[in-house]
């Protein structure tokens, strides 16, 4: 699995 | 991006900087919890670190830095240029009682266990407890400023928006982020007794006090 998740909320 | 989020998002700078130039204009920071603005200062830099390790958007870059900087902005002109004014005395909420339970949590509940995850989730979960030092001063106090009310509306209307736009994305998109939520959620719940009073007495045009 991905280590980064990205999180496109602020 | 949807109106929610839009909204949120506009409702959260509009609190940032309400608070900001209600500091700078009054030259005091009379009523405002330092060390809330402390903890959102680490809440945002503990959640912008992806801003060295990913680009999303030019608004959510520009709006992240932009955060960021107010943040900091406003913890120098308590702690630094208007320190005079600062009501430490009434600042007394231990947030330590806030951080290490929040940290230790981070650390057991997360999407994924890597330095930068935790670090997000840690943020989230700091955000959604991070003005329970602002409250307890208002209701050790017993008064607040209009102004001062005004920015906790619009701080708490930013993650309340938030909650519709994590409806609407649900069912739009399929996304889901149960930390994120259930944060949202106890964040939201944490202002609900401060709109009572809002709506019932600052929008009638009555200055916020408690009951002795």
């Amino acid at each position: 699995h991905a280590l980064e998740i990205p999180h496109d909320e602020l | 991006m949807n109106i929610f989020r839009l909204t949120g998002d506009l409702s959260h700078l509009a609190a940032i900087i309400i608070l900001l130039l209600k500091i700078w204009k009054s030259r005091s920071c009379a009523g405002i919890s330092g060390k809330s603005q402390i903890l959102f200062a680490i809440v945002f830099t503990a959640r912008y670190l992806d801003l060295l390790t990913s680009f999303i958007s030019v608004y959510n870059t520009s709006m992240k830095v932009i955060y960021i900087g107010c943040a900091y902005a406003t913890v120098y002109l308590i702690y630094a240029k208007f320190r005079a004014t600062y009501d430490g005395n009434h600042d007394s909420f231990r947030v330590e009682f806030l951080v290490v339970p929040v940290g230790g949590l981070a650390v057991l509940i997360n999407h994924t266990f890597s330095p930068l995850e935790i670090l997000w989730t840690f943020s989230i979960y700091l955000e959604s407890v991070a003005i329970l030092p602002q409250l307890f001063m208002i209701s050790k106090t017993g008064e607040a400023e209009t102004i001062t009310t005004h920015y906790l509306f619009c701080l708490g209307m930013y993650r309340t928006l938030y909650l519709f736009n994590w409806v609407w994305r649900f069912y739009f998109e399929g996304f889901f982020d149960m930390i994120a939520i259930v944060a949202g959620l106890v964040q939201t719940v944490l202002y609900c007794d401060f709109f009572y009073l809002y709506v019932t007495k600052v929008l009638k045009g009555k200055k916020l006090s408690l009951p002795a």
